[in-house]
């Protein structure tokens, strides 16, 4: 956003610290987070709001009388369940505190399953339909566009392909790392993620060892062998879409289980668990 | 999703390694 010369703007610091999927079942927390995303819409006044599953900015997009998208993959679709049954508690556990805060503001209340939200507006799926296919019980009902892929694809050097990616999956270089890897015969990036997960941006290369808070896929892309991550939505997508095998580490992450194990059944790569 | 990272729960790294030789080829 900052190459493209974009405005953009930060969420402050108290709302930065909340973890979304553990506090929007406090209705102070969430009536608190509307508040803002109802203040930054104000500001910066949009036709169109695009979110990321972001409970409040819905609250407050719905609010605002202003239309919106949410970025959604299929266990972001109402009716969706992991074991074909239950609803994840993710999405019942909010749901009173969410009915609290759309009865203060005068909307209609959300049914058992807090992805009911997503469904008042677009739910844009970030991939293809044969990809990505969507299925569920209220499918037909719901306003869900596949955007395509968004990305290019990377030209590939295909066998001589041998660097190694480990994104969100290590952060920093240890011991155990170090030997588990000395074998390895190209290059080695780790992506930490975050600024904050283990090795600060600059810390030094370790021989073949390169860690930054980001890699740039287009750049080291085609170089790669393998990536190693973690089976988050958009990284499981592209190493199947760009034909880069995985070592899938979800931790117990239903979610990215749920993306790794697809990745595996495409025979795009191998889930391990903790 | 929840933005939780699996450092520190998951496999050994050598198992990950052992892992990587059993990969299908780049496309």
């Amino acid at each position: 956003v900052q190459a493209a010369g974009w405005p953009s703007k930060t969420y402050p610091p108290w709302a930065e610290a909340v973890d979304p999927w553990l506090s929007w079942s406090d209705p102070d927390v969430l009536m608190r987070a509307v508040e803002l995303d109802r203040q930054t819409l104000r500001d910066v006044a949009p036709s169109m709001v695009i979110n990321d599953c972001r409970i409040p900015m819905v609250i407050a997009a719905l609010a605002e009388g202003i239309q919106f998208a949410t970025i959604c993959q299929d266990n972001q679709v109402p009716g969706y369940c992991y074991d074909g049954s239950t609803i994840p508690a993710t999405w019942t556990l909010p749901v009173d505190a969410i009915n609290k805060v759309l009865a203060l503001l005068e909307i209609d209340p959300i049914a058992d399953d807090a992805r009911w939200l997503f469904a008042r507006g677009t739910m844009a799926v970030p991939s293809t339909a044969e990809l990505e296919p969507i299925v569920g019980p209220y499918v037909e009902e719901l306003d869900i566009v596949h955007t395509g892929l968004l990305n290019k694809q990377a030209s590939t050097s295909g066998s001589r392909a041998a660097d190694l990616l480990f994104y969100r999956t290590a952060g920093s270089a240890d011991e155990e790392f170090l030997a588990a890897f000395a074998d390895w015969n190209g290059s080695i990036y780790i992506a930490t993620g975050e600024t904050m997960v283990g090795a600060a941006p600059g810390e030094p290369s370790r021989g073949r060892v390169q860690i930054g808070t980001l890699w740039d896929l287009d750049a080291i892309g085609p170089g790669l062998r393998a990536v190693v991550h973690h089976g988050g939505h958009g990284t499981t997508l592209r190493c199947i879409a760009e034909g880069i095998p995985a070592v899938v580490l979800p931790g117990p992450n239903p979610e990215r289980t749920a993306n790794g194990e697809r990745a595996e059944r495409l025979g795009r790569a191998i889930v391990m668990h903790a | 999703g929840p933005a939780v990272d699996v450092t520190g729960d998951r496999p050994a790294w050598s198992d990950v390694r052992a892992a990587l030789d059993h990969l299908p080829p780049r496309l």
